[in-house]
């Protein structure tokens, strides 16, 4: 893959040893340890395409694809203080999802080994979508709410024990919205990368108030219609974070 | 004076920016870079000759040292070096099939200078 960027004159006696430390040379440039083969089936996130249009300093101009009113201030203010924003998707294969009376909890799990020890994180989104719910009006003062709250779990359930957790972010919201909700999980995901505490995950809690808009929040697989837009509906976890390289990213500027 | 026997010296062009771009796909890294699909990342060549112009962004020390070799040429002129870098974004996928978004400084050279 070298290849390339060698210039012609000299390639012919660049051996493939040479040119493969070459290429190292360069991963390692990117924090790299050898070169990544994603899968064609590897899903990019509209929301990382839409920070990399807002924050990069080399976009092209012309974007008006973007949805607008996708990237709230609380992203802008998180990419001032980071060079590198990653995103995550749950281990599907660990959540709880269980639902009872007006009520619907979710289990997720993010591995966040990734994150190279070096890497500080400042902040990090956790991002639930939820799709508008066409239902018949009610009387009750609190219909087409829902309440949303994202918990911390700082001790798993244990056999006859309840999970011990703690509220990190709560939101009303209304259902009859299609919406991405932004959750900041902060304090549990700085616990986990800078602290070394345990990552037991989140959970979610969805108070809602029927059975018909109970599938209003995209917490799981189960709960969206199509298997198709799953990928890109899926609950996201965005982490910003700097590693003592460089500068921040920052609004696109005209240069 | 001219002198029509020898052979006039070629002219050499003053230090300055060049274009150079790097196109991903060339290389083969278009499968796990996401965005941009290139970059311009230019680089720096030419002459810093004496006496170094204003515009030939240089410093005292060089300015010395390409006086310097203008009466001994076993010291060499100044060299043509970048002198301002901005950096590059790119969104790219991992190892773990993660979705990254990374500013990486020094990547594009906005001015040159004789150094």
């Amino acid at each position: 893959g070298a290849r390339g960027l060698v210039p012609q004159i000299g390639r012919s006696s660049l051996s493939q040893d040479v040119l493969h430390a070459f290429e190292l040379r360069l991963l390692s440039m990117f924090g790299l340890k050898h070169r990544p083969s994603p899968s064609r089936s590897a899903v990019v996130p509209q929301y990382m395409m839409d920070l990399y249009s807002m924050h990069s300093v080399n976009a092209e101009q012309n974007n008006s694809n973007r949805p607008k009113g996708s990237l709230g201030k609380g992203s802008e203010r998180s990419a001032s203080r980071a060079n590198t924003i990653r995103s995550f998707h749950h281990d599907e294969s660990t959540e709880d999802l269980s639902s009872s009376s007006g009520k619907t909890t979710q289990r997720f799990l993010f591995n966040l080994t990734s994150i190279p020890g070096e890497e500080f994180v400042t902040s990090a989104e956790l991002r639930i979508f939820r799709e508008q719910v066409v239902s018949s009006p009610s009387n009750g003062s609190l219909a087409g709410f829902h309440r949303i709250n994202v918990h911390e779990i700082i001790r798993p359930s244990g056999s006859l024990q309840e999970p011990i957790t703690r509220l990190l972010d709560t939101r009303l919201v209304q259902h009859s919205l299609s919406k991405w909700e932004s959750f900041d999980v902060s304090p549990a995901v700085t616990r986990w990368t800078a602290d070394g505490r345990p990552n037991h995950g989140f959970v979610v809690e969805i108070v809602h108030p029927d059975q018909d808009s109970k599938r209003h929040v995209r917490v799981s697989r189960s709960l969206h219609d199509r298997e198709d837009t799953w990928p890109q509906m899926r609950p996201l976890l965005v982490t910003y974070s700097h590693d003592g390289k460089g500068n921040v990213l920052h609004s696109r500027e005209k240069r | 004076q001219v002198r029509p026997n020898k052979q006039r010296k070629k002219h050499k062009a003053n230090c300055k920016r060049h274009s150079l771009y790097v196109d991903f796909s060339d290389v083969g890294w278009n499968d796990w870079i996401v965005a941009p699909p290139g970059y311009h990342a230019f680089y720096c060549q030419g002459e810093c000759p004496f006496p170094l112009a204003d515009h030939l962004n240089s410093t005292n020390h060089a300015i010395v040292q390409t006086l310097v070799n203008s009466v001994n040429s076993n010291i060499p002129r100044a060299c043509c070096v970048p002198t301002d870098l901005s950096p590059v974004s790119l969104l790219y996928l991992d190892e773990y099939e993660r979705v990254i978004l990374k500013n990486y400084q020094d990547m594009v050279v906005e001015g040159c200078g004789c150094r």
